[in-house]
């Protein structure tokens, strides 16, 4: 089953980019 | 550390992004992580779905989440604004409104993923099998 994760922050996140 | 936060296709779209904006504009360091990953029982079946072909109806399911999450992500960063101002007016109430916020505090960082849920546990299924392995070794010994 495809799934989806959306990381919203107010902060840059580097390790996410 | 981050917030998260699972979209189903039964939960309040309103809710969704009434929680997600209080909690962004009240905790400035921690991220929101919304997403679609079936709980820890792994249910994402509802009883009103029993007789339907399971994987049809965990595809659809999941299908009508993703669309939600990315409608809910894409309101919360259009009210986010709205909502830090507001919130930054109550809190400077009395000396002048909230002048001092930068325009680019308004904007949230979005970073998105996909994956697979069977892609979450490939190691435990591995750990699994050594265990399986391990017993029918001490059995023959």
């Amino acid at each position: 089953t495809p799934y989806m994760k959306i990381t919203l922050s107010r902060e840059p996140i580097p390790a996410l980019a | 550390g981050p917030h998260l936060m699972r979209v189903t296709d039964h939960h309040k779209m309103r809710s969704l992004v009434r929680f997600a904006l209080e909690f962004l504009v009240t905790n400035p360091a921690r991220p929101l992580v919304l997403h679609t990953m079936p709980n820890s029982r792994g249910n994402i079946i509802t009883e009103s779905d029993q007789g339907e072909p399971r994987t049809r109806i965990a595809r659809e399911k999941c299908t009508t989440s993703v669309a939600k999450l990315i409608s809910v992500v894409e309101i919360i960063k259009r009210e986010f604004p709205k909502a830090l101002r507001s919130h930054s007016s109550d809190a400077t109430a009395g000396d002048g409104g909230g002048t001092s916020l930068s325009s680019e505090s308004f904007n949230l960082h979005q970073y998105n993923e996909i994956g697979c849920k069977e892609d979450l546990f490939p190691l435990a299924e591995e750990e699994s099998n050594e265990d399986r392995a391990e017993r029918i070794r001490m059995l023959l010994e």
